[in-house]
Order: structure tokens, then sequence, then C-alpha cells
């Protein structure tokens, strides 16, 4: 009988541990079958641009970029487009008085390009990364249906430079660009003339929205030399009481910003952290109102003056060109955004910061005839 | 002959915090933007002419004869890239490139051959080499000038960082004549060129600057000939790009035109 016992438990015990199994590859065979759909899904509506070095994954359906791999990382990235509601100070309680100028930056609500209603970077406001895939940074992966374009997309590919060219609006443009031998991807902005039909100054922002981990704290650069770190609500040397959640958070930006995920007061990054660097090609200002997320203010255009001095708006119509109608400045320029594990990442940004900085001087002309020389 | 003074003189006014935030009058603007033109245009003209000696310089006894241009980096333009970037370290930077490019030339009389025994036969006359400063919106005088005839073009590109480097040249060009290019480097190496054809954005940028600018000589491409450089420490090199018309162009040169999707 005793054999008979441990016999039959030996089975059961077999049974459980086979039902266990079968239940795994179950479950597996499930998530290869999720993940197959995602992945015909995403197929079918991805455009992929790849220089060998860096691969960019574009959603055909909204038009917007969803991932960048390369560098030994990958992440979830969403450039597009933003603007701030210039403050006129005429409202003493909304703005305090204090209009938006040539000397101040004081919003009054933000909008995404493609929104017609504010989102603001108050709390409870949602990116629009978190409105279309749903979930904190970079949850689902889906589309929701009725999700609608939100730029139009073309792409050309050829062999030195690949391109993705992007129109949120006629007057808000980017290109997004590889270039063969490069792990740098060049990101070309073009902003402008800002549009004041509905009688509001813009400040318009590029919104780099990305599923890191970074929390409250981004890095930027002081004067192009080393890297401080910035905290959300936060200074260092006093008690801060912040009444701009998104101006009080902005800082100079003369070469660079980068998200570090889990990085710690040192900047030192726990293995597999991912670090994504936005590097500028001007002085511009910048900041990471949430988790996952850079921004960096690109052209402005306000309609009174900030009463700081200048004595005029920020308003470029009179720009002194030879008819007065002229519609307006456009700005274009050029960001250059570096992925890489946070622990290999310092050496390519410095290096790209360096040749975006120095770029190569060029000169035209047409090829020298030599004497005697038959072409 | 030109010099870089009053580029130096407009960047120090500009160091004012006015000439870097922005807070400054519109005419204020004004002038900053016509000094820094002005300053700018002379400073390219001592670089351009810098560039043009050392190459003139290095076609003479220069490699492979010299016809096809000098090689940088190497063969006998070395002293001459050498000595450009020796001269790149003076503190007087720009100043010291004058200064190399005048002793470019003087070499350049000292190793004429008149007996013509020599190698490479000597460029008689200056090249015209011009700087373009719209190059973000696809318009550059003389490369779409010169494409627009179906000329080739020669790109002198120098690099001021002191150490090698790998980039993506973008000409402008017009496509009137033709779509087919090739391009090569200072060994008379073969490149893989691409034709890339100019984005909306930027079309509506050139409608507006032409309007705003009826008076800009600068004329705008409706493409551009990307081509990968391998460029030297402080130093620089030559390419050539030629179209390719016909039997050329139907065997098949390097240039590829960037098939474009919605």
């Amino acid at each position: 009988q005793k054999q008979e016992a441990g016999q039959s438990a030996t089975q059961a015990a077999d049974a459980r541990e086979a039902a266990a199994e079968a239940a795994e590859v179950a479950a597996e065979e499930e998530e290869v079958q999720q993940g197959w759909l995602e992945n015909e899904e995403k197929n079918e509506h991805t455009a992929v641009l790849d220089s060998g070095l860096v691969r960019l994954e574009f959603d055909t359906r909204t038009g917007l970029l969803r991932s960048v791999h390369g560098g030994g990382a990958s992440a979830r990235l969403a450039p597009t487009f933003a603007w701030y509601n210039s403050s006129d100070g005429l409202d003493s309680d909304e703005n305090r008085g204090q209009g938006s100028g040539a000397y101040v930056f004081r919003p009054n609500g933000r909008y995404d390009l493609s929104a017609t209603h504010e989102t603001s970077a108050a709390p409870g406001w949602r990116s629009l990364w978190e409105r279309l895939w749903g979930g904190g940074g970079g949850g689902g992966g889906r589309v929701p249906a009725g999700a609608g374009p939100v730029a139009r997309l073309e792409i050309v590919e050829g062999v030195n430079v690949w391109e993705a060219r992007q129109t949120f609006a006629d007057w808000a443009t980017l290109v997004t660009r590889l270039h063969r031998g490069q792990a740098a991807v060049e990101v070309e902005w073009t902003v402008g003339p800002i549009p004041i039909d509905d009688g509001l100054g813009k400040e318009v922002v590029l919104v780099y929205d990305s599923d890191l981990g970074s929390g409250a704290q981004f890095w930027s650069d002081s004067n192009g030399r080393e890297m401080l770190r910035r905290v959300r609500d936060f200074r260092p040397t006093w008690e801060l009481n912040q009444t701009e959640p998104a101006a009080g958070n902005y800082y100079p930006l003369t070469a660079a910003m980068y998200l570090l995920e889990g990085g710690d007061a040192g900047g030192a990054a726990a293995e597999g952290a991912r670090q994504l660097a936005v590097l500028t090609d001007r002085a511009q200002g910048g900041a990471s109102l949430r988790s996952g997320q850079m921004e960096v203010m690109l052209h402005r255009r306000t309609l009174r003056d900030d009463l700081r001095g200048v004595d005029e708006a920020l308003n470029e119509t009179a720009c002194g060109c030879r008819n007065c109608d002229c519609p307006g400045l456009v700005a274009r320029g050029r960001h250059w955004l570096l992925l890489a594990p946070a622990r290999e990442a310092a050496r390519p940004r410095r290096t790209a910061q360096q040749e975006l900085n120095d770029p190569p001087v060029l000169a035209f002309g047409p090829i020298p005839r030599q004497i005697g020389a038959s072409s | 002959g030109p010099n870089t003074e009053s580029l130096e003189e407009a960047v120090s006014l500009l160091q004012h915090h006015d000439g870097i935030t922005g807070t400054a009058k519109q005419h204020v603007v004004n002038d900053y933007h016509r000094r820094v033109h002005a300053g700018l245009k002379e400073a390219q003209a001592v670089v351009a002419s810098a560039l043009e000696r050392l190459i003139r310089g290095a076609t003479v006894g220069g490699t492979a004869g010299g016809t096809t241009g000098p090689a940088a980096g190497g063969g006998s333009a070395a002293p001459a890239a050498r000595r450009l970037a020796m001269a790149q370290e003076g503190p007087a930077g720009l100043h010291a490139v004058q200064h190399a490019g005048r002793e470019a030339a003087a070499e350049q009389e000292e190793r004429v051959d008149p007996t013509g025994s020599g190698g490479g036969n000597p460029i008689d006359s200056p090249i015209p080499l011009e700087s373009c400063d719209w190059l973000n919106i696809t318009a550059c005088n003389a490369t779409v000038h010169l494409s627009s005839r179906g000329q080739g073009m020669l790109v002198a590109a120098y690099n001021p960082l002191a150490w090698s480097r790998e980039t993506v040249v973008r000409v402008p060009v017009s496509t009137a004549v033709t779509c087919m290019w090739k391009a090569s480097g200072p060994e008379g190496e073969d490149l893989p060129v691409q034709l890339l054809p100019v984005p909306n954005t930027t079309l509506a940028l050139q409608q507006l600057m032409a309007a705003v600018n009826a008076t800009c000589p600068t004329t705008f491409g409706d493409a551009e000939l990307a081509f990968v450089a391998q460029l030297p420490p402080l130093g620089y090199a030559t390419f050539f790009l030629e179209p390719q018309s016909g039997a050329a162009a139907r065997a098949g040169s390097s240039s590829d035109d960037g098939s474009s999707r919605e």
C-alpha cells in the first residue's frame, strides 16, 4: 500500500507539473500570438528609416515618429509641436499683471498643435503621447481607434540620406534625417510665420515625448561646458515657491539637454539605463515638465510689450524689409538626437556637440580648367 | 585685401546681452544683422581666397599629375594642408589662414617649372570660389547657376575640428538640365551621391525669400546632391560633381534620385 500511495503521489505531482508546463506554454504561445498581432498591426502601419546605425519607426496613421533604435538602446519617441498662449498682462489674477514679451515668458495655457483644446502643463494634463497611446509614458503602443493623423508624412530614402518629412501645419514642419555613418538623428524644424489672426501671441515649442523614466530631473549645459542637473520645481540653494509651472522650470540651452533614466544626483546611472539627449544649434530655452519629456522653445511672437524696456512687442511684422506687409519671420534650425546606454552616452554626445558647433566650411566653384587639359 | 576686422567688430558688438537674447528694438536688431552680414561676407572672401590658393598651389606637381585636384592630407598638397593646419592652431585664427594662403601662392610661384617637364599643368587662372549662406533653404548662387547650365562644380570643404570627420555634404543644384550626377573625391575616387528633392516647406521658404528680398542675387535650387565627405583634421579636401547625360547616365552613374513616398 505504501508503494502504491507513493506512486500515486508522484503521479499527481507529475500531473501537476505537466499541467503547469502546459499552462506556461499556452501563455507563451498566447504572448507570441499577441506579439504577432501587434507586429502585424505595426508593420502594416509602420514606415521605417534605417541607416544601418539607427532605425526609426513612424506610425503612418498618425504620421508621428513611434520609436528609435540604435546605439545599443531603444526608446519610444514622438516629437510634436505645441504652443503657449502668451499672456497679455492685462488680467491681474491670471498673470499677476505681467505679460509675455521680449524679456518675459509668462504662458497662459499650452496647446498641442493638433488639439483644439488646451493641453496645459498643469497636473492632470495628458500628453499627446498618453492620449494617443494611453497609460503613462510608453504604455500600450496601440493607436486608439479614430486617432486621426497628426502630421502628413512623406518618406525619402537613398544611399546617403534618409528623411521623414512631417507637416504639422503649413507653418510648423519637421524633417527627421538619418545620415550614412552617423549615430545622431537630425531633426530640422521650421516654424513661422506664426499665425496671429486669432489675436493670441504664441511661443512655439518642440516636445520630445519618450518612455524614459527620468522622473523630475534632467540635465542642461552650462555655456557648452559641463552638464548641470535640474530638478523640476526645485532650487538647490533656496526654498522655491513655484508660481509658474512652465516658465519656472525653463533653463537656457546653449548646447544640449538630456534625460537620464533613474540617474542619481551625481548623474550615475543604473545598469541598463538609457540617456536621450537633444543638441541644439543655437541658444534656446528648454525644460522637462513631465517624466520622459523634453521641450525646446523654437520661436516666439507676442502681441504686447512686456513693459520691461524694449517698448515693442516681439512681433516681427515691422521687420524693416522692403515692403512692410512682411508676413512675419520664419525660423529654421536643427536639433540632433542621441539615444545611448547611459554609461556610454557622454562620448558620442560630446563629440556630436563639437561637430554641430564647428561644421565644415564649404566653398563652391567651377571645376578648374587646366592649360591644354581636354576637359 | 579683404580681412576679418569687420566681422570681429560685429561679433564683439553682439556680446551685448541684447544681441544674444533678442531684447533690442527692431531697428537695433536690423543694425546687428547688417553689421554681421558685412563682416561675414568679408571673412568668407578671406577663407575662399586661402582655399583657392591652396587648391591651385596643390595642382602643380600634385598627385597623379595633379589634374584631378589635390590629395588632402596626402601628396604634395600635404605640406600646404599641414601648413594650413598649423596656421589654424595659431592664436590669430583667420589672420594666420590669410598668411598661409599667401605663403602657398608664393610657394606655387617657386615651384612652377618653366621647362614644363615637371608633373601637372599649372591652373592658369584663379578659381572663383564662393560661400553660400542659405544652404539650409537649398540656395546657392554658384552651384545652382553652374548646374542650370549643365556644368560641373568643385566643392572645397575645410574641417575646423582637430580630428578627422565624416560628414554628409549637401549641395543645392538645379535639375533643369540633368538629374544624373557623378561625384568624385580628392583621389578621383567615385563617391555614392544621392539626389534629394526639395521639401515643400523649403519651396515655400524660397518663394517667401524671393518676394521679400526681390533684389537678392541668390538663386534657389530645386534639389540637393548629398555625398559623404571624409575630411582630415584641421585640413581641407576637394570634391568634384559632374553632370552625366546620355549614355553615361544610362550606364547608371552613381547618383540615386532618392525614391519618395507619402
